[in-house]
């Protein structure tokens, strides 16, 4: 594998937004890019996340291979890498490490780091092409705003769209709350603006602590995009360029 | 963690 990013900022800033969600994972590398799927601890949320050989340049993977990672070691590492350096990672077949170099763009500095690969027996699991009953497009920070203001109150958020628009509201022991969306397209900024599409109304709970978890990614994009349909996990996703992604998983409270 | 689903019950393991 050799695979270099224009810039560090975009590696650094997914794995500080799973870390705290997930610990030890494989980063799957093949031709197509590196993916990561990983469950947290407790089997709520799951973590998907597809880096496209196009978001990386040069990109060559010649074998499959199963890249096993300490995500706090990866992070002690990346914490060396300036935002702008250009990161190029590096791996033989059957690898026992892998190899991590930044090169500062205006200096001829240049750091190079192993991290020691871990064997990880982990789980994958099929994910389904869903069509979503709801699909929500809304800027990434009142998504933060939203969960951080509700966790404040409460445990859990019910999440209901309607042909209305969405809202989100919690019952806690102080009190309550609740934040509605109509859908509203900004002119002047596009990344502002409210999407909502339904095709049939949706309601369902979940543990605001995940959602607040999840919004770690928000650095990543100006955008994030919802999906539900009832019954079925959460679909928060992440956009990164080149079709990259990185996308939760959350399953519902059940119950009432 | 009460009331809560868990993810694996949603995706069928590969």
């Amino acid at each position: 594998l050799e695979a270099r990013l224009e810039q560090a900022a975009m590696l650094k800033r997914v794995v500080d937004a799973i870390k705290d969600l997930v610990q030890d994972c494989n980063f799957d590398c093949n031709d197509s890019g590196i993916a990561l799927q990983a469950m947290d601890n407790s089997h709520v949320a799951l973590v998907s996340m597809m880096l496209k050989s196009e978001s990386f340049s040069p990109f060559r993977c010649d074998r499959n291979i199963a890249l096993g990672i300490n995500l706090t070691s990866l992070t002690k590492v990346l914490r060396a890498a300036q935002g702008d350096d250009i990161l190029t990672l590096k791996a033989e077949d059957a690898p026992d490490v892998v190899n991590l170099t930044f090169e500062s763009p205006e200096s001829d500095r240049l750091s190079e780091y192993d991290i020691k690969l871990m064997d990880i027996d982990q789980e994958h699991l099929g994910i389904p092409d869903t069509e979503y009953a709801a699909t929500i497009t809304l800027p990434s920070s009142e998504f933060s705003r939203i969960t951080r203001d509700l966790s404040a109150l409460s445990e859990s958020v019910a999440i209901e769209c309607t042909k209305e628009g969405v809202k989100f509201t919690c019952t806690g022991d102080i009190g309550n709350g609740s934040v509605s969306l109509r859908q509203h397209t900004n002119v002047e900024n596009d990344a502002k603006s409210v999407d909502i599409s339904l095709t049939e109304p949706v309601a369902l709970t979940f543990s605001l602590k995940y959602l607040v978890n999840f919004c770690k990614a928000a650095g990543l994009s100006d955008r994030v995009r919802l999906c539900l349909s009832n019954e079925v996990p959460l679909l928060v996703e992440y956009g990164l360029s080149n079709n990259s992604y990185l996308r939760f998983y959350l399953a519902p409270k059940i119950g009432d | 963690i009460e009331g809560q689903g868990s993810i694996a019950t949603f995706f069928e393991k590969k």
